[in-house]
């Protein structure tokens, strides 16, 4: 039920859909809801300039000043989640006991630079 | 199983990959709490990931543990001992980090028990707490952990045991008895009463703790 994120075709840092499905990594059977859940990831470029919408960080812009003047040494800054949110897990631990448990910074909700 | 996936299941607080042998069904109580968060949204959602607002304590893991105790002999009974059952409940998979903040068994019955018992009859419930390697029996004269009388049995009887769980162990052994008590010469309808205790059904053991990742979060804030 988490929005989904904007699906333009854009280079720069946003973040991009991840759909993560327990019954691709074989945790279905002692992960008892959800089946899976939207994560989402961070993608793109932190390119110069840094526009407002990148959500970058001081340390982002002094980064991208140093990757202008010296690229080989000092790579452009990453893109990166800056909100997490969390989601709940009902499943069945070692012991067969039903453990629901709230996992923090579960779903990528913003990117930043 | 790959030493990459064993690594990732540590972090999400597992030892190792669960794989069920009796899956047992999901506690409907655990069922209302997923489906309520579920539904939060953002900022209700973060705010309440390390408190559990249905029972009102700080947690962001709650179990259900199901009893795997035994019926004992009614040994010496004192009046109308109606039943007599130790509960035992394996909490070995409490982490090392992790600080409860709330106990709760619950006793399940069949039915309701709606037949009126005679003047000053009721029934008398209490918990022992008791050592699983030792003798599961109260000792004379040992102060119960819970004592409460019942006209009436509910469906559904919870007791709050938080208190005497503040250092939990690898495991928790009560005795339980129901007995019958009441006006001498009744016992016929004493022995009715005690009926009721007959349709003893389930117990389990509801504990909310906090993970290391709330504790950690908490102090940061």
């Amino acid at each position: 039920s988490a929005p989904s994120p904007p699906l333009t075709p854009s280079p720069l840092c946003k973040p991009r859909r991840l759909y993560i499905s327990f019954s691709d990594v074989g945790w279905e059977n002692w992960i008892i809801a959800p089946q899976g859940y939207l994560a989402n990831y961070c993608g793109g470029d932190c390119p110069f300039p840094l526009a407002a919408e990148l959500n970058s960080t001081n340390h982002a812009v002094l980064q991208t000043m140093v990757h202008s003047l010296d690229p080989q040494g000092t790579p452009q800054p990453c893109c990166v989640p800056v909100r997490l949110s969390p989601i709940s897990m009902l499943y069945y631990d070692n012991s067969d006991n039903v453990v629901l448990r709230h996992y923090q910074d579960m779903v990528v909700d913003e990117c930043g630079c | 199983l790959s030493p990459q996936e064993n690594s990732l299941l540590k972090s999400l607080g597992l030892s190792a990959k669960p794989s069920p042998k009796k899956p047992v069904p999901v506690p409907p109580v655990l069922w209302r709490m997923f489906q309520k968060r579920k539904a939060l949204p953002w900022p209700d959602k973060e705010r309440d990931s390390c408190r559990v607002e249905e029972l009102n304590v700080p947690g962001d893991i709650v179990r259900v543990f199901a009893d795997q105790g035994r019926f004992l002999p009614e040994g010496q009974p004192q009046g109308w001992l109606c039943l007599r059952k130790l509960l035992f409940f394996n909490l070995s998979v409490l982490e090392e980090g992790e600080r409860l903040t709330m106990a709760q068994l619950e006793l399940q019955f069949h039915h309701n028990s709606y037949q009126a018992p005679g003047p000053g009859q009721v029934l008398e419930l209490r918990l022992y707490q008791a050592s699983p390697r030792g003798l599961p029996q109260p000792q004379p004269g040992r102060r119960p952990l819970v004592e409460r009388s019942f006209v009436h049995l509910h469906k559904s009887l919870l007791f709050n045991l938080s208190a005497a769980l503040k250092m939990p162990g690898r495991s928790l052994a009560l005795v339980l008895e129901i007995s019958a008590s009441g006006r001498a010469g009744a016992s016929g309808s004493l022995r009715s009463l005690c009926a009721s205790a007959d349709a003893f059904s389930a117990t389990s053991l509801l504990v909310v703790t906090l993970g290391q990742q709330c504790r950690a979060g908490r102090s940061r804030r």
